[in-house]
């Protein structure tokens, strides 16, 4: 369902290159739970916006369901991005003047939900990262772990069937960790797809694939269930 | 040096009241070496912020250096902020237009550090924490974990004598966290006061005394080395 063929992606700054990504070919099959490891600066959460279709790499391929991403039109990039894709980012990205529920609501808002439905679905995806008495907050009205878990529900209440989470339990404490991952455990369970960024081993365990990312290239490729 | 006094922090939603903190009570000596755990939104960060003079509580005291705080001119806290408190924030507050440099710079250009020995002294924190290839980046020029790094090398440019750090290792892979963390051990050797807050039970190893915050109010008082 995911495969990728010798991706690069080069920042130029002034008359310097650097290549964030070297060359990563890998497939992910459908259902699978993968995690990607690897030192700061290694090059996950540029690989991360690659497979989200955020951004393109500079060389190498990249197909989705069979198709070649770039060679997508918008509409298309844009339902696989709304529909089937959920993402986590390392930096939260809410809206900051919005409040939690809207925050969540926004996936619903963009593939035409009806409003009463919208609210109840991010109502619920709210209540499953245990925020239901947080959901007129705005982000700065949150604690870090807070806004970490909206950034979550945000990205699940699509149910999209590819969820991309990178450091989704960076700014949780233990409990809230576990929670979360008991939470990804399932949906792995119902068949989704999962890709986790995390640097930590613990996290790293509960997949069932691990890659290991080292200056921009897979160093290595294990099955660990 | 550092004594809160039934510190109160509510926060009013509407017409719903948000007790971030209840009453904490406590006293943090010069050159202690101290962790502050506890669950997300427990009242960590509103009590960093209260401890770093960056917001002032509802109710009860708070003596740094054995003067009142909230009797304190503005010039006092200032001089306070500037020249005694380095502060890492858990969401970096960097200046996102400004390259790393710059923004490690900020502190020495407040206190009107010449323009040489401010770079100087910049690059050198950046070194420290291992971003000298990256200096002229901006923020969304770097990755989470550097952007970290960047802001915990700002902490420490002015050779602050109390540095508090809210996650300061939740974007570090293990390493790079391990450095980090040897990093702080030296500074506490050398004098400093710290004060961090973590979720993290192996990186609240690292200090002397544990500080365990449930429900806005200090649970657990406790000496580990
Ligand atoms: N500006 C604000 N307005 C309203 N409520 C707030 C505000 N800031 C924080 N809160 C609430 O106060 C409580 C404590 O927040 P705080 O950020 O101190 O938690 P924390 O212990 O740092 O959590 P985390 O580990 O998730 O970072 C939370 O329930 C949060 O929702
Ligand atoms: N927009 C950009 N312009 C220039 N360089 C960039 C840009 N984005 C990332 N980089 C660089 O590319 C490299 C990889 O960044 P990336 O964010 O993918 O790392 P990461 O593995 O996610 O790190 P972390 O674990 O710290 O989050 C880093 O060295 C970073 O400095
Ligand atoms: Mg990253
Ligand atoms: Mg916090």
């Amino acid at each position: 369902m995911i495969r990728t063929d010798d991706l690069w992606k080069t920042y130029v700054m002034g008359d310097e290159e650097i290549h964030a990504l070297r060359g990563v070919s890998f497939e992910i099959a459908r259902g699978e739970y993968v995690a990607i490891i690897g030192p700061s600066g290694s090059g996950k959460s540029t690989l991360m916006n690659m497979i989200g279709c955020l951004d393109t790499p500079s060389k190498g391929e990249y197909w989705l369901n069979g198709k070649l991403v770039s060679q997508m039109d918008d509409d298309e990039l844009a339902w696989i991005r709304n529909k089937e894709i959920g993402f986590v980012f390392q930096t939260f990205n809410l809206l900051p003047r919005a409040s939690a529920l809207h925050n969540v609501e926004l996936p619903l808002i963009y593939n035409g939900t009806p409003a009463n439905k919208r609210i109840e679905m991010a109502k619920k995806a709210l209540e499953s990262v245990e925020l239901g008495h947080r959901m007129s907050h705005k982000p700065n009205e949150l604690s870090g772990g807070q806004r970490q878990r909206v950034a979550i529900a945000r990205a699940l209440v699509n149910n999209p069937s590819i969820i991309l989470a990178d450091e989704p339990t960076g700014n949780l404490d233990s409990k809230t960790s576990v929670e979360i991952m008991n939470l990804l455990e399932k949906l792995h369970e119902r068949g989704n797809t999962i890709i986790l960024v995390t640097h930590e081993p613990d996290i790293a365990a509960h997949a069932h694939r691990v890659l290991t990312i080292l200056d921009g290239q897979i160093s290595k490729d294990e099955r660990i269930r």
